[in-house]
This record gives structure tokens, sequence and C-alpha cells, in this order.
């Protein structure tokens, strides 16, 4: 790792920061997120807090713009240049700027959150089918109204789960009409716009009035782009138009042709040659969150390394299941040091620093758990700063979520209070901090722990274990059981990559015929999901930090998200 | 057997990314990213040979150190990438 020439750093540890201007390419809302994650991969290994700011001035200034923004270092259009930051200081020193000429989205391709509709803003679900039809982008379909819709489940025929698609005629952001939708046709000096503009302005963002009148009444948004629409070129937001005709031949789809760099771009017109309006197709895009965790090393003294998987490595490249490399951490700790207070997992068993009370216990009955009395919760560790869990799963009716050494733990009424965090080590001593998978055995209310390729059993407080996996009969070749789903008494389901085997508990082996595919018996749930469970009579299957929630049907009747959902936060 | 199409490079209105040769990239990239700069001290003024620069650029990357323009350099000078630059000024 390196630092700035004198050990640039922030002389305090609570950082301010401040979102200045949003991408129209995301849901504000998806944006605040990845920004949030961003600096908490950083304040996860230093004693750095990040406050965010409303007004005023932060010490980080958040910003999207595009090529000369306002800094001696303009952009450069679409790729080549992602972002740059400043190392601490005052000023402009410390702040972030993202190149809005860029697709940002989570780095897998469109990341639509949809609005209103009865989905309750999940995100879109790609693909999915409607009437017969397999949809890969939002389609205005089925309505009249022009406005884009999605599923948010792989099949809208049969779960009816929708939201509406960015869109102009749905809401507009920024400017000063509190998100006013556009009104069409405006009038801008005096001529009319029946569709979003970047006239008037020298920065290349498209509004649109949100009165019929712009001259007259000053109210603005900016417009959010459609997943459909085009990036950069001289078109930016709308619709590739196909077929168009290039250099007198016609196209159906994306090209490279023309261009040197192999770049895929379309033309907005029926005919570029005649019109010359251009601009390129939607890829997977760039994730904010890495981009944004990147710039953040450097807004807190940082520089380039050289180490290849490195955060800090000048290039990007996109990464699934991020985490911080030893050279960024030791980097980081360099300037501010560890992370102090408690450690986030501690495998150290519990010891009072004050003596119990005297008088009655029922430690001697195995089948009573006596640890909830002597577990005191830790409400600094928020579960609601979580992205994903290690494993979710019911015990005692009580729905738990379990993270590097903590649970925390929510009634099965499901409106109780969150309670937590709880040390795992406290209360099931022999546990690992990481837990892969668990379960409660409904007939013998055994509990099932999973973590790599060992499991333990406790009853009570008396405990069995560990025993590796392969004794149930599951193959070498699985690293980790990622989920458990009960079939009835006596009989569990073991997810661990797409497949998934069932386990007879009372024989302690697995049955014949398996594994199966996931994807197979659990159409349209995602065949890595990390946590399996069930809850309420549903299925839930996570990955990140959503879940897909399948009836007894085995129908995926929700898609949400577990921060809101199941953790109410 | 296909015939390898004729490609033909088109001016993109609005493009801002110029249709480069691989030394003009590769200048560009050198200066931009502190690789190659004009020091200026006392009047005394020298240019880091190119050579030496891609030595840099391609030790900050993790390439081999050729010092030649290779096809390995010149596909990272095109990757996407932070704009901070390597070198400090």
């Amino acid at each position: 790792y390196k630092t700035f020439d004198g050990d640039l750093k922030w002389d305090h540890n609570d950082v301010t920061y401040r979102i200045l201007n949003y991408s129209p390419d995301m849901d504000s809302a998806v944006i605040d997120d990845a920004f949030a994650r961003a600096f908490k991969v950083w304040s996860d290994v230093t004693p750095l807090t990040f406050t965010r700011l409303f007004d005023g001035t932060a010490d980080i200034m958040i910003s999207f713009g595009k090529r000369d923004h306002g800094d001696p270092y303009p952009f450069d259009g679409k790729d080549g240049l992602l972002a740059h930051a400043y190392p601490p200081g005052e000023g402009l020193q410390g702040d972030a700027h993202f190149d809005d000429d860029e697709y940002w989205t989570l780095g897998k391709g469109p990341a639509v959150k949809t609005r209103y509709g009865n989905a309750d803003g999940a995100m879109c679900h790609f693909p999915f089918t409607f009437e017969g039809k397999t949809y890969t982008t939002c389609t205005t379909d089925g309505r009249t109204d022009d406005l884009p819709w999605c599923a948010t489940t792989a099949d809208y025929s049969r779960d009816k789960k929708y939201g509406f698609c960015p869109s102009e005629l749905l809401y507009t952001f920024g400017g000063n009409a509190d998100g006013a939708k556009c009104v069409f046709p405006f009038v801008f000096l005096e001529e009319e716009y029946d569709s979003c503009t970047t006239e008037g302005r020298n920065d290349g963002y498209r509004w649109c009035a949100t009165t019929d009148n712009f001259d007259q009444d000053k109210k603005f948004g900016f417009c959010p782009s459609r997943d459909t629409a085009v990036i950069g070129g001289n078109s930016e937001g709308e619709p590739c138009h196909f077929p168009f005709v290039f250099l007198g031949k016609e196209y159906n789809s994306c090209t490279s042709e023309g261009r040197g760099d192999g770049k895929l771009w379309c033309s907005t017109t029926d005919n570029y040659d005649e019109d010359k309006k251009w601009g390129f197709c939607p890829d997977q895009g760039y994730s904010l969150f890495l981009v944004a965790a990147h710039e953040f090393g450097h807004a807190l003294g940082l520089d380039h390394s050289s180490i290849r998987d490195a955060l800090m490595y000048p290039m990007y490249s996109y990464v699934e299941d991020f985490s911080l490399h030893r050279d960024d951490i030791e980097g980081i700790q360099y300037l501010y040091g560890r992370r102090t207070g408690p450690d986030p997992t501690p495998p150290q068993p519990n010891t009072p620093t004050t003596a119990p009370n005297p008088g009655p216990t029922d430690s001697t009955d195995p089948t009573k758990p006596t640890t909830t009395t002597t577990a005191r919760p830790d409400p600094t560790n928020d579960a609601c700063k979580l992205d994903k869990f290690d494993t979710i799963t019911v015990i005692e009716g009580e729905l738990h979520f379990f993270k590097d050494g903590n649970y925390w733990k929510r009634s099965r009424e499901g409106d109780g209070e969150l309670q937590g965090s709880f040390s795992i080590s406290q209360r099931w001593p022999a546990l690992p901090a990481v837990i892969d998978s668990a379960f409660e055995d409904l007939l013998t209310k055994k509990l099932y722990f999973f973590s790599g390729t060992r499991f333990w059993v406790y009853t009570g407080q008396s405990l069995l274990g560990p025993r590796s996996i392969e004794k149930l009969g599951l193959p070498n070749t699985i690293q980790k059981v990622e989920g458990a789903l009960q079939r009835g008494k006596g009989k569990v389901l073991l997810f661990s990559g797409a497949s998934f085997w069932r386990l007879d508990v009372k024989a302690q082996k697995i049955d014949n015929g398996y594994p199966k595919y996931t994807d197979a018996i659990f159409g349209g749930v995602p065949s890595d999901a990390h946590d399996v469970f069930q809850y309420k009579g549903h299925m839930y299957f996570c990955r990140d930090q959503f879940y897909w929630r399948m009836n007894s049907r085995r129908q995926v009747d929700r898609v949400g998200y577990v921060k809101y959902d199941l953790l109410k936060c | 057997w296909s015939r390898p199409l004729k490609s033909i490079s088109v001016t993109f209105p609005g493009d801002i990314i110029k249709n480069m040769t691989d030394t003009e990239l590769a200048e560009t990239y050198l200066k931009r990213f502190g690789y190659l700069e004009t020091v200026q001290r006392s009047g005394f003024q020298s240019m880091v040979s190119t050579s030496k620069a891609l030595k840099e650029m391609q030790k900050q990357m993790g390439l081999e150190e050729t010092g030649q323009l290779d096809k390995s350099t010149l596909e990272a000078m095109k990757r996407p990438r932070c704009g901070v630059p390597d070198v400090a000024n």
C-alpha cells in the first residue's frame, strides 16, 4: 500500500460526508445504500465513523459530474476514467467525484428499483415473463399510459408482482419540484419540448419542466434514465431505434461497427446516416459500491496500491463477494489504527465481571437453555447496518440472524422489537464465529449448526460435535451448507451451491436420490442463495441484501429486502 | 470461411474519445497518470524517457517490466480505472 506524501489523513475520527447530487442511472435509495456500504468497508477495520450530512460542508463531498465538472481534472466520457478523489484536507480535499458518463449499476447490469405497483419497491427481476414473452428490460407492453414496468419475480402471469420502472412520466429527481413528474409539452425560452432535454445546461444532464411552462413557473427536475436508454453519445436517455440504418446497412441490434474500440452502440433514430443521433448500449455497468469504496480510500489518505487484488489497485474489476484485501487493511490501519471497542468476532467464553446472583437455576435441565438470561444485548452492534448475514433461521419460534460471532433475534409475532446483538459464544460456547447454516429439528428441538465442513448439535446446553458433514452422507466436495429447510417432521433439505440434499434427521443420513438441482425444484429463486430458511410457512432464499419468498406451492410471492421486511429496520 | 469485414472507422458526434494511435494513447496515459512528466527545476528541464516511464507503469500494474509498449501494457492502458495519478505530482 501507499499513502500520500506527508501521510495526509483526517485529524478526527468522526468523518462526515454529504451526497451533493445523484446519477440518473439508479434510484437515489440504491445510491445512498452503495455509498453507505462503501464507507462501512473502511469503518469496519478502523476507529473511523462516517456520518452523513444533508447540508453544509462535510469532510467528504460526493458528487456526480461529466467531463469538465468544476475541478482541474475533467472526465473523459464513457469508460476510461471512472472517478477520482482527493486526499484528506480542507476545501476540495477529501472530495470524491464520479463520472456520470459511466453507466452506474451494482456491477451486474441494470439495477432497477421499482416504485408503486404491488412489490413494495423491490428490484426488477430480469428476465421475467409476461403473457408468454420473456423480457430482459422494463416494458410498456400491456399498458396504455406508456409507463415502463417490470415484474419483480420471474413470472408475472403466475405471481402478479410488479412495479414501475424509472421514467420521467412518473417522477424526476433533484431540481426544485420535489420529484414531480415531467409535464409534456412544456415551454422553455418560448420553445416547446415534448421530451427531456439538455438544452439550457452545460453539464449534459437531461431535465424537464414539471409544469407546462418553465419560463413562467420555473419548476423543474432531472429525468431518471430508463434502463433501455443509451449511455453518452449525443442522445443520452433515448432508447435505441431498431432497425436503424448505418452506412446504408440495416441493423437490428447494437453494433460495434464504425468504432475502433469495440464498444456497442446504436442509433436512436431509424437512420444514423441522416440524423447522426447515437449512444452506447447499456452494458453491465460499473459497480458504484466498488468504485466508491476505492475513492473513499483516497479520501481517507490511501494512494494507489500495486497489488492487483487490493481495492486500492488503480484499475476496475468487478468482484462478486467483496472483502477488503490485507494490503488495504494494513494501509488504512497505518493511518488510523485498528478498530477499537469489542472485537466483532469474539470466540472466547463469557466471563462475568460481577458475581452471578445466587438463587434457583435451571441449568441442570438440558432442555432449557439458560443463556438467554446471562446473554446481555449489545445495542451498539446494529443489525440494520449489515448487508448480509451468515445465516438466518428460526429457533424456538424466533427468527435469528447470525453474523460474525453475533446474533440478533425477533419474536415470532414479527412486530416485536429486534433484540441483540448477543454473542454466539455466550449461548453456544462450542460454536465458531461464522455459522453457515442452522435449523431446529421440529421433533426433538435439537439445534443443528453448520460451519464449513463441520456441524454441531445442541440439545439445550449439551453438545454433540463437531462432526464432519461427510458423516451425514454429504460429499466431501462441498465446502459448506448454506441453508436448511424443514420438509415435514424428520426431514430437512440442506442446500449447498446450486444443489440440495434431503437429510433424514432421525437416521442422520442423506436420503437416496440426492442431490437435486435447486433451480429444478425451486424455480425463480437464486440458485446461489447463501441463506435458505423456513419462516411462517414460507421458504426464504436470500442473496446479498435481498430475499425471495416462496409459498408452499413453490411460487415466489415476494422479493424484498432482508433489512426492511425481516429486520424491520 | 468468412472473409474479414472491412472495418470502417467513423467519427461519432459528441464522442470525445478520439481515435488515437497506440503511441499517442501510451503517451497520453503516461502523462495523465504521472509517469511521464517534464521536470522543471532551476531552469533545468528534463523529460523522463518513455521506456523508463513504461517500466514504472508496468511495475505499478504488476506487468512484466519490459519498458516496451507490448500488448499487455496496451491492454492495461485501455482498461477502466481511477483518475487519481499513480505517481504523485
